[in-house]
């Protein structure tokens, strides 16, 4: 199956 | 001081339309050089970020840096009371707890304004890179509509594959599968009729299709639309505004465990 990432996971915190 | 002049308000009501199922609200950063905002949808699975440039205003003015809390929904009401053809006036005091938006008809014989309360929003800053992308699809807007619309009928999820044959968009269901495939196409005398295949390598990603979809109201925007698209990365889904700026949308893509 496939897992729905996060958004957040892929861009760090400014 | 704040105050940014549009001589359509079609745009900005446009514009609140793309948002706002996705984002129910978000902080308008309003600075010297324009209007942006970043916000994700309730479950952090995408990201929005909007840029309109002060130079693609009328008349744009900002003494002072500032966050404007919005609830997408209530300026929506307010928007729907201007004339698409209206001259739009957004006002602001700084330190202040509403936003003035002010409707004048095309012959100034009718001028009305309202005054949306602001909101205090926390949100989270997320810094999204400069990068270089595997492949570059442009593409009429409509028929990305039409894709992601279609294949909403067969499945849940959409794997898009980008090679030299074209962009493909795959699905399946209980009910069967489904391919569209696009082709790089210049044929077209107009251009934003065309569509255009920048690869750099091929690249497949899975995404969900109830998201793609919700990207495509922000169709009646513009008539083309850019996806970028990199392995393992968010999918971006670019409208252009015009001068003004632009709308995108980042989707996190599923990824096999």
């Amino acid at each position: 199956g496939s897992a729905q990432k996060s958004i957040s996971a892929f861009f760090k915190a400014a | 001081m704040f105050e940014a002049r549009l001589p359509q308000a079609a745009v900005l009501k446009k514009l609140v339309e793309a948002l706002k199922e996705l984002v129910t609200e978000g902080n308008f950063d309003v600075s010297p050089s324009g209007i942006s905002l970043q916000a994700m949808d309730s479950s952090h699975v995408c990201l929005v970020t909007l840029q309109l440039n002060d130079d693609g205003f009328e008349h744009f003015r900002c003494d002072r840096n500032m966050s404007m809390g919005i609830h997408f929904g209530n300026l929506s009401k307010i928007l729907k009371c201007a004339g698409n053809e209206d001259t739009i006036t957004l006002k602001a005091e700084d330190n202040a707890d509403q936003l003035t938006l002010m409707f004048e008809s095309a012959n100034q014989d009718r001028i009305s304004d309202f005054d949306l309360k602001l909101m205090s929003i926390e949100s989270e800053h997320l810094g999204i890179p400069d990068q270089d992308y595997s492949a570059e699809v442009k593409m009429p807007s409509a028929e990305y509509q039409r894709i992601v619309r279609d294949l909403t009928s067969m499945g849940d999820t959409v794997l898009v594959s980008a090679t030299k044959e074209g962009i493909k968009f795959s699905t399946s269901g209980d009910i069967g599968t489904a391919n569209i495939t696009l082709r790089h196409n210049t044929t077209p005398e107009k251009e934003d009729e065309q569509t255009h295949i920048d690869l750099k390598e091929p690249v497949a990603l899975t995404f969900a299709l109830r998201y793609l979809n919700n990207f495509a109201k922000a169709t009646p925007l513009t008539p083309q639309v850019k996806l970028s698209l990199t392995k393992d990365l968010p999918v971006v889904v670019e409208y252009k505004v015009g001068e003004l700026g632009q709308v995108r949308f980042f989707l996190a893509p599923k990824i096999d465990d």
